[in-house]
C-alpha cells in the first residue's frame, strides 16, 4: 500500500551487512506525490563505479543514481548525507554486496517521505499552455482573459470564431494582431453580403505573418478562404503567398485561421469588398445593346434591340426589343430571347395570279405574283416581286402591301374573225 | 346577223348570250356586262351565258351561266308603256353586274372600252365586227353563233332607209348623236335577237389587233339595209362611275 514515508535500513544495519547480498525495496507514494529520498547513513565499500557494494536507487526503469563509500552531512543542522528526488510516485532502491565485507561496512539507512510534485516545474515540458498551477497532488493550468481552456486542460484558446462581415467593405484580422495570434485557436469568421456582389479580398504581403511551412510544404497555423466549392490557401509563412486580390466569386466566404500550439508570429490583417457580379457581353446576334458598356454588372439592365428585319418572339407575339437584367448569379434574365428574321408567313393568294414559292419567308425573302396569262395581266406594271420586309409584311415597290391585281385582257380574241370570200 | 358568217365563240370571246328575251350582251369585265336598254328593260333578272359558241338548251347546260345582281338601265332611256311601239332609242344602253366574277379563257374574256380621246370616234368607213344569235334571212333566230364585218357608215344613211314595210315609217324615228350608223354594203347587218352585242372596232393605238366597244346593237328601220347602234364612247363617264359606285372591293 502506498505510504506517506517509511524507512529502509541495509541488512544488518547498524551491524555489518553480510556478504554475497541482494536486497530491493519498491517505494511506493501516493499517486500525485512525488517521492523524497534521503539517506542519514551511508558505509558502504568503496570501489570504482560502485563495483563491489552499492546501493542503486532506479526510477521508471532509469537509474537515478548509486552509492557507495561513506557519506558525511554537509550540513551540521542537517542529517542527510545524500539525498533524491522524484517527480513520481514510485521508486526502486537496489543493495547489492560481493563477497567479501572484511571492514564491517554498516550499510546504510535511508528514510523516504511522499512529496508534493511541482508538475508546473518539475517535469521537462511544460503541462500548460499558458499558466500552471500547482497544488498538493496535480496542478491546473488556467488561461489568461479572453482565452479559454480547451477540453485537453492544458492549452488555451480564444473565442474568435462567429463574426459575420455584412458591410459592403471591410477589414478583419487575427486576435491580438499585430501582437502574436493566440496558439491552439481556431478562428471562423464569415464574409456575407447582398447576394449578386463578390467577396474580393485583399491581403498586403507586409500585413501576414504566419508561422511558416514545414518541410514538407504543410502549414502549422493557416488561414484558408472558402467560398462555396472553390478554396483559396491554406496560406501561411512571411508574407502572403498568395495575389494581392483574391476574387472569390461568391457573396459568402468563409475564413479560417488555425494555429496549432506554437509561434509566435504576428498574424495577419486583410481588407475586403464588395464587387458586383459581372455579367458576361453576351453576343446576341442580329441586335444592339444600350447602353453600349465594355462591363456589365450586377442589376445592370439593358435594353436589346432587333436590327431591323428582325423580332423576338415572346409566345405569338413578335416585339423589336427587350429587357434583360444582369441577375444575382451572374447570368442575364430573358437570356431565352433572341432576334430571329422576321417571318413574312406565306404570300397570300391572289385571284387569277399567283404567288410563286419563294422557298424561304424570312425577312429579305422575295417572291414573284404572276396572272394568268394570257388572259389576265397585272394591272399595274412591276407590280409582281414581293419582298418580305422588316415589319412582317410582303411589300412591293409599286403597291407597298397592297396585293397585285390581275384583271381580264381585253379585247383580243383568241382566234380571229375571218370572212370567207363570197 | 344578216349576211355575215358562222362563228366560234373564241372569234367573239365578250359575247354575251342573253336567252329571255333573245338577245345579246359585251362582257367588259369580271363583273359586268354592258348590253341595250331595250334588252333588259323588260326583265330585270335575266340569265346569261357566256363561253358558248352553240346556244342550244343541252349544250348551254354546260355553258357558263353568269347570274345579274343588278340591272343599271341609263337614267335617260325612256321607259314606255308599251315597248313595241318604240321610236326612240336614245341611250340604250345598260350594265348589269354580276353576282360572281367571270373566270376568263380562250372562250371567255372581255372586250374594251372606248377610250376617251378623239381617235375613238367611230368614222365613216371604219370597220366593224357584230356577233350574236338573232335573226338571218331565213330563220328567227340561229343556234350557233354568227359575225359579220361592216362598216361604219354617216348617220343619215340610216336615216334614209326606206323600209319596205309601208307600216314603219322613218322618219318618226328619233335620231340623236348617241348613235352610230353601221351596215348597208351586201345586206350585212345585225338584226332581232341580236340586240345588245358589241359592235367591235380595232382599237387605233395597239399594234397587236384588240378590239373596243364602240357601239351596241340597238335597232334599226329594215334588217338587211344601215343598223343603229348605241354610241358608247358617249357613255363612258357613265359607265364607269356606275361601275366604281358598285365594285365590291372584297370581291374585287
Amino acid at each position: 500500500e502506498p505510504t506517506m514515508y517509511g524507512e529502509i535500513l541495509s541488512p544488518n544495519y547498524p551491524q555489518a551487512y553480510p556478504n554475497e547480498i541482494e536486497k530491493s525495496w519498491d517505494i511506493e507514494v501516493p499517486e500525485g506525490y512525488g517521492i523524497h529520498l534521503y539517506f542519514t547513513h551511508l558505509d558502504i565499500e568503496l570501489s570504482e563505479n560502485c563495483a563491489y557494494d552499492s546501493v542503486q536507487i532506479m526510477s521508471r526503469g532509469l537509474q537515478e543514481g548509486i552509492l557507495c563509500g561513506q557519506r558525511t552531512n554537509k550540513n551540521r543542522s542537517s542529517p542527510i548525507v545524500e539525498e533524491f528526488q522524484v517527480p513520481y510516485n514510485k521508486l526502486q532502491v537496489i543493495f547489492k554486496s560481493d563477497f567479501s565485507n572484511e571492514e564491517h561496512f554498516t550499510g546504510f539507512a535511508a528514510y523516504y517521505v511522499a512529496i508534493d510534485v511541482n508538475e508546473c516545474t518539475d517535469f521537462a515540458y511544460a503541462p500548460c499552455s499558458h499558466f500552471c498551477n500547482n497544488f498538493i497532488g496535480g496542478y491546473f493550468c488556467s488561461c489568461p482573459p479572453e482565452y479559454f481552456l480547451h477540453d485537453d486542460m492544458e492549452s488555451c484558446g480564444v473565442n474568435c470564431s462567429g463574426d459575420v462581415f455584412t458591410t459592403p467593405t471591410g477589414e478583419i484580422a487575427s486576435p491580438n494582431y499585430p501582437n502574436p495570434y493566440p496558439e491552439n485557436s481556431r478562428c471562423e469568421y464569415q464574409i456575407l453580403l447582398e447576394e449578386g456582389f463578390q467577396v474580393v479580398v485583399t491581403v498586403r504581403r507586409e500585413d501576414f505573418d504566419v508561422e511558416p511551412a514545414d518541410s514538407e510544404g504543410n502549414c502549422p497555423d493557416s488561414l484558408v478562404f472558402v467560398a462555396g466549392d472553390q478554396q483559396f490557401g491554406p496560406y501561411c509563412g512571411n508574407g502572403f503567398p498568395g495575389p494581392l486580390n483574391i476574387e472569390t466569386k461568391s457573396n459568402a466566404v468563409d475564413i479560417i485561421f488555425q494555429t496549432d500550439q506554437g509561434g509566435e508570429k504576428k498574424g495577419w490583417k486583410l481588407r475586403y469588398h464588395g464587387d458586383p457580379i459581372p455579367c458576361p457581353k453576351e453576343f446576341v446576334a442580329n441586335s444592339v445593346w444600350e447602353p453600349e458598356k465594355a462591363k456589365y454588372v450586377f442589376k445592370d439592365t439593358v435594353k436589346i434591340t432587333c436590327q431591323y428585319g428582325f423580332e423576338v418572339l415572346e409566345g405569338n407575339v413578335g416585339l423589336t426589343s427587350f429587357y434583360s437584367t444582369c441577375q444575382s448569379n451572374g447570368k442575364w434574365s430573358n437570356s431565352k430571347l433572341k432576334c430571329q428574321p422576321v417571318d413574312c408567313g406565306a404570300p397570300e393568294p391572289i385571284r387569277n395570279g399567283k404567288a410563286e414559292d419563294p422557298g424561304d419567308t424570312l425577312f429579305g425573302s422575295v417572291t414573284h405574283y404572276t396572272c394568268e396569262e394570257p388572259y389576265y395581266y397585272m394591272e399595274k406594271e412591276g407590280s409582281g416581286e414581293y419582298h418580305c420586309t422588316g415589319n412582317g409584311s410582303w411589300v412591293n415597290e409599286v403597291l407597298g402591301t397592297e396585293l397585285p391585281k390581275c384583271v381580264p385582257v381585253c379585247g383580243v380574241p383568241s382566234e380571229t374573225f375571218t370572212e370567207k370570200q363570197r | 346577223i344578216f349576211g355575215g358568217q358562222p362563228a366560234k365563240i373564241e372569234n367573239f370571246p365578250w359575247q354575251v348570250f342573253f336567252s329571255s328575251p333573245w338577245a345579246g350582251g359585251a362582257l367588259i369585265d369580271e363583273h359586268w356586262v354592258l348590253t341595250a336598254a331595250h334588252v333588259v328593260e323588260g326583265n330585270q333578272d335575266p340569265i346569261m351565258y357566256v363561253g358558248s359558241t352553240l346556244v342550244r338548251t343541252s349544250v348551254l347546260e354546260n355553258a357558263q351561266m353568269i347570274t345579274a345582281e343588278r340591272v343599271f338601265i341609263h337614267p335617260d332611256w325612256e321607259f314606255m308603256d308599251v315597248p313595241e311601239t318604240r321610236k326612240n332609242f336614245d341611250n340604250d344602253i345598260a350594265l348589269v353586274r354580276l353576282k360572281d366574277p367571270v373566270k376568263m379563257g380562250p372562250t371567255v374574256s372581255p372586250i374594251c372600252l372606248p377610250g376617251t380621246t378623239p381617235e375613238y370616234n367611230p368614222s365613216v368607213t371604219d370597220l366593224g365586227l357584230i356577233s350574236g344569235w338573232g335573226r338571218t334571212r331565213k330563220q328567227n333566230h340561229v343556234i350557233k353563233l354568227r359575225g359579220a364585218r361592216l362598216p361604219v357608215a354617216p348617220l343619215a344613211k340610216c336615216q334614209e332607209v326606206k323600209p319596205t314595210d309601208s307600216k314603219v315609217v322613218t322618219g318618226r324615228y328619233v335620231f340623236t348623236d348617241n348613235m352610230i350608223c353601221a351596215g348597208g354594203e351586201k345586206g350585212v347587218d345585225s338584226c332581232e335577237g341580236d340586240s345588245g352585242g358589241a359592235f367591235a372596232i380595232q382599237d387605233p393605238n395597239e399594234e397587236n389587233p384588240k378590239f373596243y366597244v364602240a357601239g351596241l346593237v340597238s335597232w334599226g328601220p329594215q334588217c338587211g339595209t344601215y343598223g343603229i347602234y348605241t354610241k358608247v364612247k358617249n357613255y363612258i363617264d357613265w359607265i364607269t362611275k356606275t361601275m366604281q359606285e358598285n365594285s365590291t372591293p372584297s370581291t374585287d
